[in-house]
């Protein structure tokens, strides 16, 4: 079966959409099939792999706004890179949220994409930076879920809202939603800032130890991809945004 | 009269807290009066200052969700710095946008703050990041709006649909809300993806030339300060943020 894995955090810019499209096109090196699910209205993983959604094309915001569900499988996309596919967002997304508010069973409109999970070995899905309705859909629909934190102040103190959501989600919505990992990310070993906050991830006892040992390092290599629409383990494979993404990759396909 | 600054983009993680903090700051060392107003359900500007919400205490989700108007006064509180004030937010906020979503003019609510202006030289709203019903309020209630715009690919791209907005905000809620400007962040001249997406950030003709002249530089203090719970103006006198946000102060004033 296909492990559906969320990429969450509601604090902004903490590297979920650079993670979603690095580590996707990470795994695809050892032959896995991946799908990327862009369910956020800036759809800036759609943005990261140069895909241009054409006039017509149905994406995200059409599979989970569609008064009868469409198949999924028409709004998968192709990228450059052989085993990465994507199901891209566009900015209608940000009308959704309103849309959906007096439906029924509402935070269940992604899981439509179920019927996917057998052609994949992963599907990642990148969420925005709130806990909307949007990323709600994203819970009801993983059943897995990594947060990235920047190893900064703010990142931090935003897990305790994101971890009291997910014992919320897992009671009423999902019971099946387990943590994969919180994944320190800009980590700069040179900064006291970064290493005290690293230090506080890792020792944090509601994480069980799910702390992935690690840590993507601040990169400029990792800006420079996204400029050039190419995910950077691609773009620029000796570089430590390459290389750290690819030891997330074994770490998670258990061979390290 | 007072000047009411939004400082908005919905791409996360930029530096909107980081700018409404700071900027908020350094002006009081003109003797300016500033009020800071935290609209995002992470508080983050309430927790860079080392506010502390009591039970009970009104915050920015008591003065919008109230259905008979509270005394915006109420919710002001002091800080640790002489001229610098804050109403501040909570969690809670994360309920308004649904809460709101029935009541009439619900993109009217938080200029239920305009009593206050005449009390403040300048009133700085930090926004959440995404193009919300909060965010709308902000825009309602503001008369000028800064652009915190990391220069990054990302965040460089989330402004198309933020001059959108604009211009839809203009058109429907508030005729009087001006771009006072864009505010490239994190530069680090060292690297080609900031030195390129800040000429772009320059060249761009929807802004008018209305671009701060003087970048926000990365600057690691800037994180530090924030786990200290400080300004940086005050945390760290010489350092490149403390510089930055100073010299950003006096353009605002007119005085370079
Ligand atoms: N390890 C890293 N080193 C340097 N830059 C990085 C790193 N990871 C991400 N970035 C850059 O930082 C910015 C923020 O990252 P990204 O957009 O992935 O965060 P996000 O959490 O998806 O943001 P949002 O909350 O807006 O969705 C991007 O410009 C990205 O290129
Ligand atoms: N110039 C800078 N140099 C280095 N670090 C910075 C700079 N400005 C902000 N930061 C740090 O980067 C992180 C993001 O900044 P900040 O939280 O202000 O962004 P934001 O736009 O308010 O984020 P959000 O979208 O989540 O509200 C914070 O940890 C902050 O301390
Ligand atoms: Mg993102
Ligand atoms: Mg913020």
């Amino acid at each position: 079966d296909s492990r559906i894995i969320a990429v969450v955090n509601e604090k902004g810019g903490v590297g979920k959409t650079t993670t979603v499209v690095n580590l996707a096109a990470a795994l695809t090196q050892w032959d896995k099939k991946v799908l990327i699910v862009d369910v956020d209205p800036q759809f800036n993983a759609t943005r990261n792999l140069g895909i241009v959604v054409e006039e017509g094309q149905p994406t995200t915001y059409e599979l989970i706004t569609a008064k009868k569900p469409l198949n999924p499988a028409k709004a998968v996309c192709e990228t450059p890179w052989s085993g990465l596919f994507i199901i891209p967002a566009s900015s209608d997304l940000a009308g959704a949220e309103v849309e959906l508010v007096n439906e029924i069973a509402r935070e269940n409109r992604l899981k439509r994409l179920k019927p996917l999970a057998d052609d994949y070995d992963f599907i990642f899905v990148d969420a925005p930076p709130s806990l909307s309705l949007l990323t709600v859909n994203v819970f009801a629909f993983a059943n897995e879920v990594l947060i990235p934190c920047q190893t900064q102040p703010h990142a931090y103190a935003a897990l305790d809202d994101l971890l009291e959501t997910l014992d919320l989600v897992r009671e009423e919505i999902n019971p099946d939603l387990n943590l994969l990992g919180v994944l320190p990310t800009f980590y700069d070993p040179r900064t006291r800032v970064s290493r005290a906050v690293m230090e506080s991830i890792s020792q944090d006892q509601r994480f069980n130890g799910k702390v992935f040992p690690t840590p993507i390092r601040a990169n400029t290599t990792i800006a420079e991809s996204a400029m050039h629409q190419k995910p950077v383990v691609f773009f620029a494979r000796s570089s430590f945004g390459a290389m750290d993404y690819n030891s997330l990759a074994q770490h998670i396909l258990g061979q390290i």
